[in-house]
């Protein structure tokens, strides 16, 4: 299964994870 | 070797013309293929009409009953296991997918009675830090990919793109439209604890103290137009309708004798929001369902994680915010695995999913449970009335049903969560 998120931020936003990249619950994903 | 390759005599023949035109039929062939994955084909509406495209193994995956095998698949994983095979079984399970049997709760496995109660497992309490990030994930799994939406289009894989209104769903309001969704518009009895605590402007979300600011930000969001123009409160969306079901376009107007109930409660809101000094939703956060594209100075991004078989399946909220409503597209249960998302082009717009549209402090949020064939069920905690991978066979893709969650809490217009709070899940079949 497959989460997809879709949501508008300021432009500052960065992302803070790679493709490919394991990832759990409550990790970082992104900040402005 | 060398006086072989030097004595050998070299003896030339005349390629038979059938292997000349074969070759050419062949890369014609493959020249329209490419053409046609390139092709968007839209309806009279302009929408893009969504159609399985990809090399030939996903057509002869589009050819199996996939929603039929998913539901014999959930049946078998739903059967009761002996107590005694359950702590084997499932360690079997949890070595070849790759559970940590330490964080799970309840840890001893013959409490689990099928390997569907073991999938849908939950975590012992602390077992997920949470970063105090704006945004974290809401799920276990792999991130397969991430950007920005340019021009309205989502990147599945490199190269590879699909349309956000075909993922999130376009609101039509012309009923006469043969392709207009049926969106039903159920409405749910207040679900949320959800409270104004004091005029601090703090709502005391299932027990923990959030500002509005951070619930809903400090400025008025908006909503990118054609996407999804946000629930705007008319008379005949009247919120306090308890379960009475609505379809757009042929209103059923069940608001009428809701009329006073629904006045009388939003004169309620607005004074106890008056008194707490509490903004109601009603007044800054109502939007245009205009073309109103996103605020300037912001973007629009996504990211897709994908859960692997073992991987804990109950998802959460990836931030502060609020679900204003929910869409349920009955599609087709592809597997959603790397290897499909790099071949199967619309892959996230053909499968059944729903999606969960709402708003946070930087303007609008959505999340999207996507389902695939050995895991074809969503679960929405707030949400009773969803039912996914039911039997029948799918309606044409863009099709969706809508809940909105307004009655959850009439001040925010919707289900608030906080970061981390869990949602839901996906179970087997």
């Amino acid at each position: 299964s497959t989460i997809v998120l879709v949501f508008e931020a300021p432009k500052s936003f960065e992302f803070a994870v790679k493709a490919g990249q394991k990832v759990k619950v409550g990790n970082r994903l992104g900040d402005v | 070797l060398i006086s072989a390759w030097t004595q050998t005599p070299t003896k030339w023949y005349p390629l038979p013309l059938a292997v000349g035109a074969l070759l050419l039929v062949m890369i014609q062939y493959r020249k329209k293929v490419a053409r046609a994955e390139k092709e968007v084909h839209v309806d009279h509406e302009g929408q893009e009409i969504i159609k399985l495209k990809g090399p030939w193994q996903v057509h002869v995956l589009g050819a199996l009953p996939l929603r039929n095998m998913s539901r014999v698949w959930g049946y078998m994983n739903s059967v009761e296991l002996p107590i005694w095979i359950r702590p084997y079984g499932f360690r079997l399970y949890a070595y070849v997918f790759g559970c940590n049997l330490e964080e799970i709760e309840p840890s001893d496995l013959t409490q689990y009675a099928s390997l569907g109660d073991f999938f849908y497992r939950k975590l012992k309490a602390g077992a997920r830090p949470v970063d105090n990030a704006v945004i974290v994930s809401p799920a276990d799994g792999t991130v397969l990919h991430f950007g920005t939406v340019e021009n309205l289009r989502v990147e599945q894989v490199k190269g590879i793109t699909y349309s956000l209104d075909a993922l999130l769903g376009v609101e039509r309001f012309d009923p006469g439209s043969p392709t207009s969704p049926t969106s039903t518009v159920v409405e749910f009895p207040p679900a949320g604890d959800m409270s104004v605590v004091n005029d601090r402007e703090f709502a005391n979300v299932n027990g923990i103290e959030y500002s509005l600011d951070q619930l809903l930000g400090a400025s008025t969001p908006s909503t990118p137009g054609s996407m999804t123009p946000t629930l705007e409160r008319s008379n005949s969306d009247s919120d306090i309708a308890s379960d009475i079901p609505k379809k757009h376009g042929a209103q059923i107007d069940a608001s009428v004798e809701q009329e006073g109930s629904l006045q009388e409660t939003l004169a309620h809101d607005a004074s106890v929001a008056q008194e707490m000094g509490v903004r109601p939703a009603l007044g800054e956060h109502k939007r245009s369902t205009s073309g109103t594209s996103v605020k300037e100075g912001n973007a629009l991004y996504f990211t897709v994680i994908y859960l692997a078989p073992g991987d804990y399946h109950r998802f959460h909220s990836p931030t502060a915010w609020v679900v204003e409503k929910r869409r349920h597209f009955v599609g087709e249960l592809f597997s959603v695995s790397p290897y499909m998302a790099k071949r199967l082009q619309n892959l996230f717009v053909l499968n059944e999913r729903v999606a969960l549209l709402g708003r946070w402090r930087y303007g609008f949020f959505g999340m999207v449970p996507v389902g695939a064939t050995n895991v074809g069920s969503i679960k929405v905690n707030f949400d009773a009335a969803l039912r996914t991978n039911v039997r029948g066979r799918p309606p044409p893709p863009g099709t969706y049903t809508e809940a909105v969650y307004s009655a959850a809490s009439p001040l925010l217009n919707g289900q608030p969560l906080t970061p981390a709070q869990e949602m839901g899940g996906f179970c087997l079949g």
